[in-house]
């Protein structure tokens, strides 16, 4: 099936936690998910952009990803405990997330997919938390009640026929 | 095949443009993508995480993503174009990037591999730029001069056959 895209899904039970100003040196990245999985905390979309930061004479980048929601306090515990060591500064948590998604074979090289889908959400008027792809999968966070709509909104966006039942786990 | 990681891939004939400070209200994500799409651009990586800033009492966000090198001109002309339009204020752009994946259908709820993906890039010294990941795929940017060793460790880490042909393309 080489739709450009071929199904969209929802899981609205992910938190989001972004670690802020994690020292930019070989190491770091491996050590937080190292923590994370040694306890069994499976992490989802996994952001760090390049944007660099100097503070207090040490260049450093944030880290972003999400989680269950049920692990989310685990998570949080876990890399408190592990500030001192890894030296990141802070961690913002957004509680409730839903992460809308679009896949499909056919979008790889085919330019268009993504802004449709953006379009799709701000027809509606849903702002875009974040975004991750990779070359057949966009993945956006909304707000989690609007989780719901931003799923039929690309749903429709695509015309995905009415068979297609959306599953919440990718 | 559900091995956590069945194969990995560089693509090292990137750049990466990093949007500072897009206005963040529905539809600005949009427009960027449609406006790169209308001249046939791919666009590969798209990167937003969730961190918001404001300046000049509006809040912003920064959007990164990533273009195959020969685009970047074009993309940039482009983007430069739209500035008082959309809004945004500055564009930071990495000229040469090595994009490094590894894929799997198995990496689903298996804690452990974006860490041990991680690691084998630290072991080698060699600093993660950006990271974006979905279920089944890690992609990290790292200096384009780095991309064959940074392929080389994660092919090792996870005991990939000699038989593996690593792709340019995924
Ligand atoms: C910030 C973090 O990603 C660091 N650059 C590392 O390589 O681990
Ligand atoms: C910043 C940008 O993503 C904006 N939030 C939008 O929805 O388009």
């Amino acid at each position: 099936d080489l739709a450009p895209v071929s199904g969209v899904a929802l899981d609205a039970s992910q938190s989001q936690i972004a670690i802020r100003h994690v020292p930019d040196r070989p190491g770091m990245a491996a050590q937080i998910f190292q923590l994370l999985a040694s306890e069994g905390i499976s992490v989802d979309m996994i952001i760090q952009s390049q944007r660099r930061r100097v503070v207090a004479g040490q260049t450093c980048r944030d880290i972003a990803f999400s989680v269950a929601e049920a692990d989310l306090g685990r998570a949080c515990d876990l890399l408190e405990a592990s500030r001192t060591v890894i030296g990141w500064e802070r961690l913002d948590v957004t509680e409730k997330i839903a992460k809308v998604s679009a896949v499909g074979k056919g979008m790889v090289g085919c330019p268009g997919v993504a802004a449709k889908m953006f379009a799709a959400l701000a027809d509606r008027g849903i702002n875009i938390q974040t975004i991750v792809t990779s070359q057949i999968k966009i993945s956006c966070a909304v707000d989690r009640d609007r989780g719901v709509e931003a799923l039929q909104a690309i749903h429709d966006a695509f015309g995905l026929s009415e068979r297609y039942q959306a599953t919440s786990r990718e």
